[in-house]
């Protein structure tokens, strides 16, 4: 048994949870954040066999993808009479990270 | 020091917190949701010393019980002039699915 | 690759995601909370290289801080006329819990 940990953006959780149900894979969901851009994101949990992680994660690269956010940079100390406009910064977000860790023990109680 | 994780359901999430604390075992709690109902639980994260490990999950089996849950299935799409009655289906949904994991290093900074 | 978990205390979290974005260390935050007081804290999650472990465990101790915090202690059952004065107790807080696992697979999808 391995324990899948993929961070996902919002957009994607719900398709992507739909398709592991659906090839019999289960999934437990929680909300989180990034810390880079500070805006929501999913993390699923997934405990699956060895032999299944390949298609648990062919399952997350096609439901999830890759796409721009804009971040706005905080303004810095400005002098009075002085404009700042703040040009929002792009930044390419990807599709899933994900990492898997080696299960030592699984019950169900 | 292993972690475990374990999902329980919400009704069973306090009593086992407070059964593990008065055994001196830490706990962390999130809100989380499963993906085939997509309705919330919780999922607790303990980090316990290996041969505390037994009395952990024991306090975790006798803390959470199986509930029978109903699912109403998305309608399909009807066509004008048909009924669609959803019968809710039953499923049943255990007491607590728990993966432990090896920590490599501890540490309270 | 491997995978930190580190509670820390809500008033910590933003300023230590911050220390180690800074650092370009990547880092997802989880809103959790504790067994013993029940009181919302903040949970990392941190997927870093072997060898900046050691750092990202640095930014932790510097960003986070012990703290007191009072338990009101929950009043027992008293009998008619009797009064119950609950002096609240006091608990230290320490600054991280951290766990560091090993991961088997990292994965940009
Ligand atoms: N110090 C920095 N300097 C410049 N650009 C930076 C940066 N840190 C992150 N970015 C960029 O910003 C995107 C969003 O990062 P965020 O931390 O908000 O949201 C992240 C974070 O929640 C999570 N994540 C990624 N790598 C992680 C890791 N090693 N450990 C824990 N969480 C990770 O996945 C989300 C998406 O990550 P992804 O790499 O696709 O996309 C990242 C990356 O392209
Ligand atoms: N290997 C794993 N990895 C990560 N999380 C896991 C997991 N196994 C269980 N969980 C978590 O525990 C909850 C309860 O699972 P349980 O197997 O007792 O109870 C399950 C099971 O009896 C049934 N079920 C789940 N997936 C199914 C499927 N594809 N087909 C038919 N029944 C399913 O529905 C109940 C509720 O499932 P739900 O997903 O809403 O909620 C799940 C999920 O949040
Ligand atoms: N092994 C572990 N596994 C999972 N999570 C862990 C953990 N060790 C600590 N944590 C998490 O870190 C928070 C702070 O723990 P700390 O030990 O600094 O500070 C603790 C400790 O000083 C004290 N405490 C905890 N359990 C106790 C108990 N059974 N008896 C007396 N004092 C306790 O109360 C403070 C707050 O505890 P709380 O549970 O609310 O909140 C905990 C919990 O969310």
């Amino acid at each position: 048994m391995k324990l899948v940990f993929a961070i996902v953006q919002g957009e994607d959780a719900g398709q992507t949870v739909q398709a592991l149900s659906g090839a019999g894979i289960s999934v437990t969901r929680f909300a989180s954040s990034g810390g880079f851009l500070q805006q929501g994101n999913a993390t699923l949990l997934i405990g699956v066999e060895e032999e299944r992680v390949g298609l648990a994660l062919q399952l997350i690269r096609e439901n999830c993808r890759e796409r721009n956010r804009y971040l706005t940079p905080m303004p810095p100390m400005v002098e009075p009479g002085e404009m700042f406009m703040p040009y929002p910064v792009e930044v390419q977000v990807g599709g899933a990270t994900v990492f898997v860790i080696n299960v030592e023990q699984f019950e169900r109680l």
